[in-house]
């Protein structure tokens, strides 16, 4: 028996898979599970389909997790598809979003890694995969896509925390999502990732300082959803592309998810600002979480009703 | 196995002021175990840009008089590690 399942709380894994359960049970006609693939430990992937049930519908990819340490990631997973549930039929916007969006949220990417960061090592990144001709351990997923991969030096040693495997793809959880992702393409219109910290919201490209040729856009976007995050508490986020505000990263999920077409994708980096960094307290979780609500309502609000 | 323990570790927060200054953070990182917390990575290190790193206690006093030594502004952001994780799960079960 795994315990109750809090929204202010942080979850482990075992309260998470049955809070999937819950979900489907308690909103039949509006969320349901699909297992998209197994870890390396043979956990199930999930991915939670939230809207009317309608495959031909324009739809939001989000996930979570990616870096097994940074917990209010998933927390703020588990929050969207609550908050959606619980606000359907009641809120405007997040009625319209449902009737006309499906949203698939994977709730915890890196299964392995958060669960390792819960029982042995909270400071725990990448996930579990074993390394051939090294005792060190996992693969950063965030550097294990298909996006100008291996282009970068110093990511190839097993041993750095952001090491990007032996191949693009090469770790269970990245092709599970790539695959899921290549059979939704058709209706995926975005792709969303929550990492933390340091408030800020990226877009592509990681790979390059050149600008996306619709970067005003992506800008335009990322302004509306920061600017519908601050409403809330103040919290002032800046976004940019990944590459001129943070550093060159090669083998992103942000820059792949673009490259392969879906010419919306946005990766937040969430509270806060170091203070904490990823110790954020429960007490935060509340208010982090209402405020990325918002803005991924905005963003979703933008992309219904521009994005063909 | 017992989880880990970080009782004492530190995450410092430096801004190197010019591309010296962030050299000598990754040439403590090659002789240290520095844990980047952001950027990500030892490579990203530049000038300018916010470093934040958690090192264990065994290193913290000499990656201090290090930032002394080469007169770096550095910010202690988290004293002891330990307790700040214990400190995350601030609220109670309801």
């Amino acid at each position: 028996i795994p315990g109750r399942h809090s929204y202010a709380k942080y979850n482990n894994w075992d309260k998470i898979v049955v809070w999937t359960e819950k979900m489907m049970n308690k909103h039949p006609e509006m969320v349901s599970r699909i297992k998209i693939g197994m870890t390396v430990e043979d956990n199930p992937l999930y991915v939670l389909q939230v809207g009317k049930q309608d495959e031909r519908k324009k739809s939001v990819f989000m996930n979570c997790g990616i870096h097994a340490r940074e917990w209010i990631s998933p927390a703020f997973c588990q929050w969207f598809v609550y908050q959606a549930t619980k606000s359907y039929g009641k809120n405007k916007i997040m009625t319209k979003l449902l009737d006309q969006m499906n949203f698939y949220v994977l709730p915890v990417f890196n299964v392995d890694g958060y669960i390792w960061s819960w029982t042995q090592n909270r400071m725990w990144r990448k996930n579990r995969s074993k390394n051939p001709n090294s005792r060190c351990i996992g693969t950063d997923l965030n550097r294990n896509f298909n996006a100008s991969w291996n282009s970068l030096p110093n990511t190839n040693n097993p041993c750095s925390d952001t090491y990007h495997g032996t191949a693009p793809e090469s770790e269970r959880e990245t092709k599970a999502v790539t695959q899921f992702i290549r059979s939704h393409l058709n209706s995926i219109k975005a792709y969303i990732t929550f990492h933390s910290y340091s408030q800020m919201l990226l877009f592509p490209y990681g790979y390059t300082s050149e600008l996306t040729p619709n970067h005003e856009d992506l800008a335009k976007v990322a302004k509306i959803g920061t600017d519908a995050l601050a409403t809330h508490y103040e919290t002032r986020y800046i976004y940019d592309p990944m590459a001129s505000i943070t550093y060159p990263t090669t083998g992103s999920s942000l820059d792949w998810a673009y490259d392969l077409g879906i010419k919306h994708t946005f990766a937040f980096e969430l509270r806060d600002k170091g203070k904490f960094g990823f110790l954020l307290p429960e007490s935060q979780i509340k208010s982090t979480c209402k405020e990325t609500m918002l803005a991924v309502k905005f963003i979703a609000k933008y992309i219904l009703k521009h994005a063909s | 196995i017992a989880p880990l323990r970080f009782d004492r570790e530190k995450v410092f927060r430096v801004k190197p002021q010019d591309e010296k200054q962030a050299n000598i953070i990754k040439d403590l990182a090659k002789t240290k175990e520095l844990d980047f917390w952001y950027p990500d990575a030892t490579h990203h290190v530049t000038a300018n840009k916010m470093v934040d790193f958690r090192v264990s206690e065994n290193n913290s006093q000499s990656i201090q008089s290090a930032l002394e030594q080469n007169q770096m502004h550095y910010e202690i952001l988290i004293h002891d590690l330990q307790k700040e994780i214990e400190k995350q799960f601030d609220v109670k079960e309801a």
